[in-house]
């Protein structure tokens, strides 16, 4: 079960559709500072549910729609597609690919999909705790965060290992 | 899941026995079972080698009668214990920049290994780590990307060296980014790197 | 010291409109009073830049009436708007960690430009910082260094090109750290630079 | 009005006598992880009256004591002795240098002095503040803390103006 694909749309710095392919091993995201490179590691935490806008550093979570640049306009949404190689079948799940989008506009309403079918966050998080990729994972580990495992109650390093289990 | 807590606690405890005296060779760690009411153990320097080991031994037979009381299992939260070589065991508070950041590193390879999730982004997790432990923080990303697909975002040039494939991101002067990616065969990586380890 | 403050907050606002544009060529930043139960403005993106500047004057006046009224003072925090070059003012919290670094230099600097401290200490305050953005901060240590004494600690080789003195801090086996120092002369500082630079 | 000296005993990772000479300008100091950088910044920070051992990556005051590793016992007292030179007369006091020292012992036991005479706690924030150099002004930015003036409330970079008017 690995990574296979992100694709980002009015997420952030990234107005027009970008998509990034992943490969197997150490795959190195590099770029000068305000670049655009936290803003992939956010779409990646959105598109698997986040809920709290401070953890992807907005105030509110439309912070996260693409707000605009010289000669652009602001876009109305944002959508965040992950999927997921599933071919080795990890996940208990009959498909070999599992997508996953997120999709927010301007006046709050969202949706989330698995393989393009509307359905409720509790379904995307079951299917990412399968896989132990849930909250408390620390699968992801956002900019300025590394120390926190270190500076964090035993209690919460005790989540993280559940989490994993 | 309770059984499962048990089995991945132990091999993440083996697993980071064993990496901390990679990431501070000469020194070493591990992961305890504590229970919440119990205080910060009082940290005085000055034991000598003899009681502090009486004393892990003694920690170890606690931690396991601990583990017998299931009722109290919410009460239990994983401590992480470091000694850097040539130092004695202080406070994790006290631990350097570099040296807080090498832990924690540890500590997720080691529930890693014990468990594997798909995939780890890691952004900037180098910040503060000088030239070789960044150097150990690469070596152990090399040794493990069979097991897992690793992102790692990252302003640095040597980390780079390490990479399968390169992601370049960059904005221009109308507030968008743009992305370029190419994938480096294996053997331009390993040139890469004996270029690198050579400059 | 109310007095004081106005004066103070008054040059530093100056200044940081100064820095700003330094530490982020083509883009802008500025210093605002506001109370505290103003909420935070909802920023949204595609304001036209006449809009902009039209609130801009509208939030000077304000700010100026704000300021007026004494009673009302303990209400008052320093807000701080940055524009980075080609986007839109955005909040704070969504700039990127080097972003974030340079702004809370800059507003330092504004400040230190405004009432100098005799001496400042600078702990690894560049590490989200890539190589640009490095030797503005840099620049800025040169730029202001008859004003103040700057201490800086780094684990970064760049950072080292700048300095007039270098301490150097080893820990042995015995987890015991020493220092040696070395006042560099002006002409060895400027080569330094120089084949650093050519480096 | 500058730094000239600082010293440090049985403080942190300097059980022996250390002392380092600063002059004009921009002074790096430079070493490893762990090497003991920080622990430099630390000793300034109480020297000046610190009263958080959080804030010194401590639990209770007595970390800051030397606490001992291969071949040397743990010291019993850690002190810091900060000197001023003042022969601009930036400070209202009739010496050319002013020595501010800090010591504390295992069992708690702690004093201050100024120009080598005791002193209260108060007395040295005094001299210090007089300086810009109190409590808020961030004159010391620790490890890790830089961004803490783009994420703190308006109200404490308010705070951070008045301490240096
Ligand atoms: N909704 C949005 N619309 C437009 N731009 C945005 C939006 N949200 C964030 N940005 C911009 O994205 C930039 C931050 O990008 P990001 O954090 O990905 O940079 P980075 O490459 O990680 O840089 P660093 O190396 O400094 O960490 C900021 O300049 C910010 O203004
Ligand atoms: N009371 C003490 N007694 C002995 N050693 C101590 C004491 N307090 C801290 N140390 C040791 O000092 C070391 C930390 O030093 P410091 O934080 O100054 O490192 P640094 O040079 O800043 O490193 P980095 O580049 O990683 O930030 C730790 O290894 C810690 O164990
Ligand atoms: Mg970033
Ligand atoms: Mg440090």
């Amino acid at each position: 079960m690995h990574l296979k694909s992100l694709t980002l749309k009015g997420f952030k710095s990234f107005p027009d559709r970008t998509k990034l392919a992943f490969g197997p091993g150490v795959s190195v995201v590099v770029g000068p500072n305000g670049s655009g490179k936290s803003n992939v590691t956010d779409a990646v935490l959105w598109a698997m549910g986040e809920q709290s806008p401070l953890a992807i550093r907005g105030q509110s979570m439309q912070d996260v729609i693409f707000g605009g640049g010289h000669g652009r306009k602001a876009s109305q949404s944002a959508e965040v597609e992950l999927v997921l190689d599933n071919s080795d079948g990890t996940l208990e799940m009959e498909f070999a690919e599992v997508s996953i989008m997120r999709r927010l506009d301007r006046n709050g309403d969202g949706e989330y999909r698995l393989n393009g079918a509307r359905c409720r966050l509790a379904d995307v998080l079951e299917v990412l705790s399968d896989t132990g990729l849930g909250k408390e994972s620390h699968s992801v580990i956002s900019q300025g965060r590394v120390e926190a495992i270190v500076t964090s109650k035993p209690k919460d390093r005790r989540l993280l290992i559940e989490e994993a289990a | 899941i309770r059984e499962t807590f048990e089995e991945t606690f132990a091999a993440a405890a083996r697993n980071f026995e064993q990496l901390a005296q990679q990431v501070f060779p000469g020194g070493r760690g591990r992961l305890r079972l504590v229970r919440e009411d119990a205080g910060p153990r009082p940290v005085l320097g000055g034991q000598s080698a003899d009681a502090s080991e009486a004393e892990a031994a003694a920690d170890a037979a606690e931690a396991d009668a601990d583990v017998e009381e299931r009722d109290d299992e919410d009460l239990h939260g994983v401590e992480i214990e470091i000694t850097p070589a040539g130092k004695s065991m202080k406070r994790l508070t006290l631990l350097s920049g570099g040296e807080k950041s090498m832990t924690a590193l540890a500590f997720l390879f080691a529930v890693f290994l014990a468990k594997p999730c798909p995939f780890y982004i890691l952004d900037e997790v180098e910040a503060a780590l000088d030239d070789l432990n960044i150097d150990r923080f690469l070596r152990l990303l090399r040794s493990y990307r069979e097991h897992a697909q690793f992102i790692v975002v990252t302003h640095q040039k040597r980390t780079m060296e390490a990479a399968d494939s390169l992601y370049g991101v960059s904005m221009g002067g109308d507030g968008i980014s743009k992305v370029i990616s190419r994938r480096l065969p294996p053997e331009q990586a390993a040139e890469a790197e004996t270029a690198g380890s050579a400059a």
